[in-house]
């Protein structure tokens, strides 16, 4: 099971259409600060179905969607779409290639999509349950994470067991 | 439930003795439940004895032996429950350029069953890696991808000032 | 002390105003009370707006361009209450390249007046350095000291491996 | 007004006498993890007369004695001594050189000298007193402290705008 592709557009800073294929092996993410490599792991949270604006640094959802620039308007939508490569079958479904997409729209509306079809959030819940890669799995690590693990906040390492078991 | 966490807490520290002697290259730790009669709620209590050093807390450690310590103890839970995909956000910033190859190395060994991306201001870690993507902000606000590496770069000319060109 | 603390307030404001445009090159900022009638109790706001982007809240900003604001309002503080020496730990962490230049031109500004030691794993701030001090463990667990350059040291040469050495 | 020089013996991992001749301008700290360079920060702070051992990352204030390693015994003081070029006269002494020293037993005494003359702790924080300059000033900045200042927590801003007014 793979991660092969993520396209973000209308998400944080990405105001153009991004294509970010992920091959096998390591990969490095890196550039100047400010420049929208956290936003990446924002995304990649956020179309796994993240509900917690506070963990995409975020007071209220509505943020997360491109707000313009000096140069640029606003945009009305975010969409991220996630295509994983299911092969070894550790997604309950049939599909052997996945791709999941979530919208947002400033009215507050959201569409939510596996394999193109309409579906509900708690369908791409489900879709990853169990198979540590939620929104809220430990594959996804902020650095604050590694501080927390092993600070005094005893709660922080307990989540971590609680996802492993 | 408690027979699962029980079951996993042990795994966990027994990949968590042999990980932090790796990553430390000698030095012992270790994870235990201050309340063993009731698993479901205790807290989790780390101990670590750097190599020649005596036993410490988790707070009179340095930055670096933090870090790498909470490393230790996220890659043990990932050994019990391998995540196919990581993303980790800069983790390797305290790291000094020693603590920084031990830890790809483990990166390395893992590289297998999970897919790592690292976001990451290391030239070390920019070296080590298969694939490098470099975010940018041509436009104001606006991120912009490059593809930099996929497996044949010459590490000696990566630099972030090279990346905004 | 209400006077005093609003005075010196007012000052810090106008400071942070233009440092923070100096160390972003562009862009602005300012903080001001919550509760201008209570200062000695008010929290106190800061709001950013880096060059070319929207005015947006510190937790939406990167974790290097929070680093850069809180190191203009750091030394914003300085600047009303010089401090004859200061110490500063890591706290280059997360700049990038570029930013660690600046950060470091703004250290040469003060050092006429404060005497500035930092720790750091960062090489451009080890080059920037008149005197360089090595710290190493020969023996495990005992800190041994070597004076590495003053002043006349070649850059090219120094790395953390070195100074094992 | 300078910092000339830091003696540190029985601190923490100084097991050996160590001396760090502060020259003018800007002073780099560099090595590997764990070797002690924050250490340095915390004798430097321990001097100034700081009392909180949460500052100093310990639980108890005897911690801050060399407790030993595999190859040496714990030692039974903790000695540390600050000179100073008080040229300007900022410190409220007719001395234009001013040395402190601190010391902790294992026994829990302590003693504490200016200029060789025992004193109390209570004169050491007088002679620091309104200079910017003692154990809770902002000269010593760690690097919790950066994010600290810009996060939520508004007490920690409000202190340093205090300590500067
Ligand atoms: N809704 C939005 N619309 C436009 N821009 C946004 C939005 N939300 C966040 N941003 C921009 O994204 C930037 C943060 O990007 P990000 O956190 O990914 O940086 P980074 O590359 O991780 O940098 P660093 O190396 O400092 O951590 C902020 O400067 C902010 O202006
Ligand atoms: N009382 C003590 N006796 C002996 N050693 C001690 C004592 N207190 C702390 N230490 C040692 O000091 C080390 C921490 O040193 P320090 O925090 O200065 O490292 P550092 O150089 O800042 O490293 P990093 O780059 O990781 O931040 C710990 O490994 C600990 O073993
Ligand atoms: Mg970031
Ligand atoms: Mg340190």
């Amino acid at each position: 099971m793979n991660l092969k592709k993520l396209e973000i557009l209308g998400f944080k800073s990405f105001a153009n259409k991004t294509v970010i294929d992920f091959s096998r092996g390591m990969t490095a993410i890196v550039g100047p600060n400010g420049c929208g490599k956290t936003n990446i792991l924002d995304a990649l949270r956020w179309v796994l179905g993240e509900q917690k604006v506070s963990m995409l640094r975020g007071s209220k959802m509505e943020e997360i969607i491109f707000n313009g620039t000096r140069d640029m308007k606003p945009l009305g939508m975010s969409e991220v779409t996630l295509t994983l490569d299911n092969d070894k079958g550790v997604l309950p479904t049939e599909y052997t290639t996945v791709q999941i997409t979530r919208r947002l729209f400033r009215s507050g509306e959201s569409e939510y999509l596996i394999n193109k079809v309409p579906c509900r959030l708690k369908d791409i819940n489900d879709l990853f349950f169990d198979t540590g890669m939620g929104a809220h799995s430990y594959s996804v690590i902020q650095q604050d994470m590694i501080e927390a693990v092993i600070s005094d906040k005893a709660e922080e390492r307990r989540f971590l067991f609680e996802e492993a078991a | 439930a408690k027979e699962l966490f029980e079951a996993t807490f042990a795994q966990v520290k027994i990949n968590f003795k042999k990980l932090f002697t790796e990553l430390f290259t000698g030095g012992e730790a270790d994870i235990f439940l201050t309340d063993p009669s009731d698993p479901l709620e205790s807290d989790i209590e780390i101990i670590a004895r750097p190599r020649g050093k005596k036993l410490i807390s988790i707070t009179m450690m340095s930055g670096g032996e933090r870090a790498l310590t909470a490393i230790s103890l996220l890659f043990s839970l990932y050994m019990v429950k391998p995540s196919p995909f990581c993303i980790l956000d800069e983790i390797d910033a305290p790291l000094d350029d020693a603590n920084c190859r031990r830890f790809l190395k483990i990166i390395d060994t893992f590289s297998n069953q999970t897919q790592f991306i690292l976001i990451t201001h290391n030239k070390i870690t920019m070296e080590a890696s298969h694939n490098l993507y470099g975010v940018t902000m041509e436009q104001f606000g606006v991120t912009k991808l490059v593809g930099v590496k996929f497996s044949e770069f010459e590490p000696d000319n990566v630099s972030e000032s090279t990346l905004i060109i």
